[in-house]
Protein backbone atom coordinates (compact mmCIF):
# COMPACT_ATOMS: atom_id res chain seq x y z
CA UNK A 1 0.00 0.00 0.00
CA UNK A 2 1.39 3.30 -1.13
CA UNK A 3 -0.24 7.12 -0.78
CA UNK A 4 -1.41 6.82 -4.37
CA UNK A 5 -3.38 3.95 -3.80
CA UNK A 6 -4.56 5.04 -0.40
CA UNK A 7 -5.71 8.68 -2.19
CA UNK A 8 -7.11 6.84 -4.72
CA UNK A 9 -9.30 4.51 -2.69
CA UNK A 10 -10.39 7.05 -0.46
CA UNK A 11 -11.18 9.19 -3.57
CA UNK A 12 -13.33 6.36 -4.69
CA UNK A 13 -15.06 5.83 -1.38
CA UNK A 14 -15.69 9.91 -1.16
CA UNK A 15 -17.03 9.50 -4.98
CA UNK A 16 -19.52 6.76 -4.20
CA UNK A 17 -20.50 8.35 -0.66
CA UNK A 18 -20.88 11.47 -2.34
CA UNK A 19 -23.54 10.31 -4.57
CA UNK A 20 -25.31 8.30 -2.23
CA UNK A 21 -25.63 11.32 -0.01
CA UNK A 22 -26.69 13.42 -2.99
CA UNK A 23 -29.16 11.50 -4.00
CA UNK A 24 -30.37 10.32 -0.34
CA UNK A 25 -30.63 14.25 0.56
CA UNK A 26 -32.55 15.76 -2.73
CA UNK A 27 -34.53 12.58 -2.54
CA UNK A 28 -33.50 12.94 -6.20
CA UNK A 29 -31.59 11.20 -8.81
CA UNK A 30 -32.09 14.23 -11.59
CA UNK A 31 -28.87 14.53 -13.37
CA UNK A 32 -27.58 11.02 -12.59
CA UNK A 33 -26.95 8.14 -15.40
CA UNK A 34 -28.56 5.23 -13.94
CA UNK A 35 -26.89 2.99 -16.78
CA UNK A 36 -23.55 4.25 -15.49
CA UNK A 37 -24.64 3.26 -11.99
CA UNK A 38 -26.11 -0.46 -13.05
CA UNK A 39 -22.66 -0.79 -15.20
CA UNK A 40 -20.23 -0.22 -11.85
CA UNK A 41 -22.89 -2.09 -10.47
CA UNK A 42 -21.44 -5.39 -12.52
CA UNK A 43 -18.56 -3.96 -12.79
CA UNK A 44 -18.03 -4.41 -8.73
CA UNK A 45 -19.54 -7.73 -9.17
CA UNK A 46 -17.61 -9.28 -11.86
CA UNK A 47 -14.05 -8.24 -10.04
CA UNK A 48 -14.82 -8.90 -6.37
CA UNK A 49 -15.75 -12.85 -6.78
CA UNK A 50 -12.29 -13.21 -5.59
CA UNK A 51 -13.96 -12.28 -2.60
CA UNK A 52 -14.74 -15.96 -1.93
CA UNK A 53 -11.68 -17.28 -3.10
CA UNK A 54 -8.75 -15.34 -2.33
CA UNK A 55 -7.68 -13.45 0.79
CA UNK A 56 -5.99 -10.17 0.52
CA UNK A 57 -6.35 -8.29 3.31
CA UNK A 58 -9.04 -7.00 5.86
CA UNK A 59 -8.79 -3.46 4.28
CA UNK A 60 -9.03 -4.78 0.89
CA UNK A 61 -12.07 -7.30 2.20
CA UNK A 62 -13.97 -4.79 3.52
CA UNK A 63 -13.36 -1.78 0.47
CA UNK A 64 -14.61 -4.63 -1.81
CA UNK A 65 -17.82 -5.23 -0.02
CA UNK A 66 -18.35 -1.45 0.83
CA UNK A 67 -18.28 -0.85 -3.13
CA UNK A 68 -20.44 -3.92 -3.82
CA UNK A 69 -23.23 -2.82 -1.14
CA UNK A 70 -22.71 1.19 -2.58
CA UNK A 71 -23.19 0.55 -5.89
CA UNK A 72 -26.33 -1.83 -5.33
CA UNK A 73 -27.90 0.67 -2.67
CA UNK A 74 -27.04 3.53 -5.22
CA UNK A 75 -28.78 1.22 -8.20
CA UNK A 76 -31.76 0.72 -5.88
CA UNK A 77 -32.18 4.31 -4.87
CA UNK A 78 -32.58 4.88 -9.36
CA UNK A 79 -34.92 2.27 -9.81
CA UNK A 80 -37.03 1.84 -7.45
CA UNK A 81 -37.15 4.10 -4.32
CA UNK A 82 -37.01 7.40 -6.27
CA UNK A 83 -37.64 5.92 -9.86
CA UNK A 84 -39.85 8.98 -10.13
CA UNK A 85 -37.01 11.51 -10.14
CA UNK A 86 -34.88 9.07 -12.82
CA UNK A 87 -34.09 11.07 -15.71
CA UNK A 88 -34.65 8.25 -18.40
CA UNK A 89 -35.61 10.34 -21.01
CA UNK A 90 -31.93 11.49 -21.18
CA UNK A 91 -30.59 8.53 -20.15
CA UNK A 92 -30.02 6.92 -23.49
CA UNK A 93 -26.51 5.64 -24.44
CA UNK A 94 -26.82 2.09 -25.40
CA UNK A 95 -24.78 -0.10 -23.02
CA UNK A 96 -24.30 -2.85 -25.20
CA UNK A 97 -21.91 -1.09 -27.16
CA UNK A 98 -20.03 -1.47 -23.90
CA UNK A 99 -20.79 -4.65 -22.32
CA UNK A 100 -20.38 -6.76 -25.14
CA UNK A 101 -17.00 -5.53 -27.36
CA UNK A 102 -15.23 -5.80 -23.26
CA UNK A 103 -16.55 -9.10 -23.10
CA UNK A 104 -14.88 -10.42 -26.65
CA UNK A 105 -12.07 -8.23 -25.32
CA UNK A 106 -11.83 -9.68 -22.35
CA UNK A 107 -11.46 -13.30 -24.07
CA UNK A 108 -9.22 -12.30 -26.15
CA UNK A 109 -6.52 -10.60 -23.92
CA UNK A 110 -6.52 -11.72 -20.73
CA UNK A 111 -3.14 -13.24 -18.04
CA UNK A 112 -5.35 -16.55 -17.89
CA UNK A 113 -8.23 -17.75 -19.33
CA UNK A 114 -10.37 -19.03 -16.41
CA UNK A 115 -13.56 -17.94 -15.82
CA UNK A 116 -12.98 -15.89 -12.39
CA UNK A 117 -9.95 -14.11 -14.82
CA UNK A 118 -12.12 -13.23 -17.68
CA UNK A 119 -14.74 -11.83 -15.15
CA UNK A 120 -11.59 -9.98 -13.73
CA UNK A 121 -10.87 -8.58 -16.91
CA UNK A 122 -13.84 -7.76 -18.40
CA UNK A 123 -14.84 -5.37 -15.11
CA UNK A 124 -11.16 -3.72 -15.87
CA UNK A 125 -12.23 -3.11 -19.32
CA UNK A 126 -15.93 -2.26 -18.85
CA UNK A 127 -14.79 -0.14 -15.81
CA UNK A 128 -12.92 2.03 -18.00
CA UNK A 129 -15.63 3.10 -20.01
CA UNK A 130 -18.67 2.54 -17.73
CA UNK A 131 -18.71 6.55 -16.85
CA UNK A 132 -19.79 7.08 -20.70
CA UNK A 133 -23.51 7.46 -20.32
CA UNK A 134 -23.21 9.68 -17.17
CA UNK A 135 -21.06 12.10 -19.63
CA UNK A 136 -23.05 11.51 -22.76
CA UNK A 137 -26.01 12.25 -20.32
CA UNK A 138 -24.13 15.54 -19.31
CA UNK A 139 -23.62 16.47 -22.72
CA UNK A 140 -27.32 15.49 -23.88
CA UNK A 141 -28.45 18.10 -20.84
CA UNK A 142 -25.55 20.43 -21.65
CA UNK A 143 -25.17 21.20 -17.53
CA UNK A 144 -24.55 19.21 -14.29
CA UNK A 145 -25.37 19.90 -10.70
CA UNK A 146 -22.33 20.95 -8.68
CA UNK A 147 -22.40 18.46 -6.39
CA UNK A 148 -22.73 15.41 -9.67
CA UNK A 149 -19.24 17.57 -10.70
CA UNK A 150 -17.82 16.71 -7.35
CA UNK A 151 -18.94 13.46 -7.56
CA UNK A 152 -17.08 12.78 -11.25
CA UNK A 153 -14.07 15.08 -9.85
CA UNK A 154 -13.55 12.33 -7.26
CA UNK A 155 -14.33 9.15 -9.29
CA UNK A 156 -12.14 10.27 -12.08
CA UNK A 157 -9.64 11.59 -9.72
CA UNK A 158 -9.13 7.80 -8.13
CA UNK A 159 -8.15 6.04 -11.43
CA UNK A 160 -5.88 9.04 -12.15
CA UNK A 161 -3.57 8.14 -8.81
CA UNK A 162 -4.40 4.59 -9.74
CA UNK A 163 -1.81 5.24 -12.29
CA UNK A 164 0.73 6.98 -10.44
CA UNK A 165 0.37 4.12 -7.88
CA UNK A 166 1.28 1.84 -10.95
CA UNK A 167 4.46 3.89 -11.94
CA UNK A 168 5.79 3.78 -7.94
CA UNK A 169 5.04 0.07 -7.74
CA UNK A 170 6.96 -0.40 -11.04
CA UNK A 171 9.82 1.00 -10.11
CA UNK A 172 9.42 0.46 -6.12
CA UNK A 173 8.12 -3.59 -6.33
CA UNK A 174 8.55 -4.27 -10.06
CA UNK A 175 4.89 -4.72 -10.07
CA UNK A 176 2.94 -4.21 -12.95
CA UNK A 177 -0.24 -5.61 -14.91
CA UNK A 178 -0.85 -4.03 -18.29
CA UNK A 179 -3.94 -5.19 -18.28
CA UNK A 180 -4.70 -2.66 -16.22
CA UNK A 181 -2.69 -0.04 -16.93
CA UNK A 182 -3.96 0.50 -20.54
CA UNK A 183 -7.35 0.34 -19.30
CA UNK A 184 -6.66 2.29 -16.16
CA UNK A 185 -5.00 5.41 -18.81
CA UNK A 186 -8.05 5.03 -21.05
CA UNK A 187 -10.87 5.44 -17.89
CA UNK A 188 -8.39 8.26 -16.89
CA UNK A 189 -8.54 10.22 -20.52
CA UNK A 190 -12.09 9.82 -20.81
CA UNK A 191 -12.34 11.95 -18.05
CA UNK A 192 -9.72 14.56 -19.32
CA UNK A 193 -12.34 17.40 -20.83
CA UNK A 194 -14.16 17.18 -17.38
CA UNK A 195 -11.61 18.00 -15.60
CA UNK A 196 -10.96 20.53 -17.37
CA UNK A 197 -14.61 21.74 -17.55
CA UNK A 198 -14.40 21.47 -13.15
CA UNK A 199 -11.39 23.67 -13.06
CA UNK A 200 -12.17 26.19 -15.11
CA UNK A 201 -15.62 26.56 -14.10
CA UNK A 202 -16.89 24.64 -11.00
CA UNK A 203 -14.02 25.56 -8.75
CA UNK A 204 -14.77 29.13 -9.65
CA UNK A 205 -18.35 29.19 -8.50
CA UNK A 206 -19.84 28.48 -11.47
CA UNK A 207 -22.70 26.02 -12.57
CA UNK A 208 -20.75 23.24 -15.07
CA UNK A 209 -22.37 24.18 -18.41
CA UNK A 210 -21.76 23.48 -21.59
CA UNK A 211 -21.25 25.40 -24.50
CA UNK A 212 -24.73 25.05 -26.48
CA UNK B 1 5.94 -9.03 -12.72
CA UNK B 2 2.39 -9.74 -14.09
CA UNK B 3 1.95 -12.95 -13.87
CA UNK B 4 0.42 -15.69 -11.17
CA UNK B 5 -0.21 -12.36 -8.37
CA UNK B 6 -3.66 -12.29 -7.27
CA UNK B 7 -5.66 -9.12 -8.04
CA UNK B 8 -4.32 -7.26 -4.95
CA UNK B 9 -6.11 -4.02 -5.91
CA UNK B 10 -9.28 -2.94 -5.63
Amino acid sequence: MNIFRLTGDLSHLLAIIILLVKIWKTRSCAGISGKSQLLFALVYTTRYLDLVSTYISAYNTFMKLIFICASYATVYLIYMKFKATYDHNHDTFRVEFLILPSFVLSLLINHDFAVLEILWTFSIYLESVAILPQLFLVSKTGEAESITSHYLFALGSYRGLYLLNWIYRYYAESHYDLIAIVAGVVQTVLYCDFFYLYVTKVLKGKKLQLPA
Amino acid sequence: SSDGNPHDEL
